[in-house]
């Protein structure tokens, strides 16, 4: 879950 | 979002303009690299694939988006356009992908965070982005007369990936969860890669000089 919200890069 | 990410964002997205306008409207792709335009194309394809599952943002959405046509676009003019294919430096553009590709796989079936196809292939175009610009920049090193369309999508792009490094420490000080030691290393070694073409393009330009990289 700690990876999820990290994913906001393009 | 802050103002290094979206200046960062803006580079990417103005070097891919410029490479465009370069293709369309001149109607030569004269010193750009198809491999590295296909890995680029291969870069988003793999990192995009939670486009509709994992909505972040409209703004991340539409730049996915964007980019994923856009690289289609330039892979398509250079490989299929009956004029502009004619421009190509097929001869020139020797590097083989299978150097890039094979150990950004390797790399990435063996560093993954977790074992999910969507993980395995994220983390593989973050491998793979890092090195994408070699075929272009060794062609850059071929090239003689290098055109100022062709030397400033290089250094926008150079410029993006800067911008990004420039995002993340700002990030790494105001967000608690913010710690990404894959995207930060292959980031970093993806803008070493660009150093010895920075040094050229200022060169050049504090000398008023035609853009040339040494071989």
């Amino acid at each position: 879950a700690e990876d999820e919200d990290e994913k906001d890069e393009l | 979002m802050n103002v290094f990410r979206l200046a960062g964002d803006m580079m990417h997205l103005l070097s891919i303009v410029v490479l465009l306008l370069k293709i369309t409207g001149i109607k030569s792709c004269r010193g750009i690299s198809l491999k590295t335009q296909e890995l680029y194309l291969l870069v988003f394809i793999t990192r995009y694939l939670d486009i509709f599952t994992n909505f972040v943002s409209l703004y991340n959405t539409v730049m996915k988006l964007v980019f994923l046509g856009t690289s289609s676009a330039i892979v398509y003019y250079m490989r299929y356009d009956r004029i502009i294919k004619l421009t190509y430096d097929k001869e020139q553009d020797t590097f083989k992908y299978l150097l890039l590709v094979a150990p950004s796989a390797v790399l990435a079936l063996a560093t993954s965070h977790v074992y999910t196809v969507l993980e395995v292939l994220w983390t593989f175009s973050i491998y793979l982005e890092a090195v994408a610009i070699m075929p272009q920049l060794v062609l850059l090193q071929r090239t003689q007369n290098i055109d100022n369309l062709t030397g400033n999508y290089v250094f926008l792009l150079g410029s993006y990936r800067g911008l990004y490094i420039l995002n993340w420490i700002y990030r790494f000080f105001t967000e608690k969860h913010y710690r990404q030691w894959l995207v930060w290393t292959c980031g970093v070694v993806q803008t070493i890669i660009y150093c010895d073409f920075f040094y050229y393009y200022f060169l050049s330009w504090q000398n008023n000089e035609k853009l040339a990289l040494p071989a």
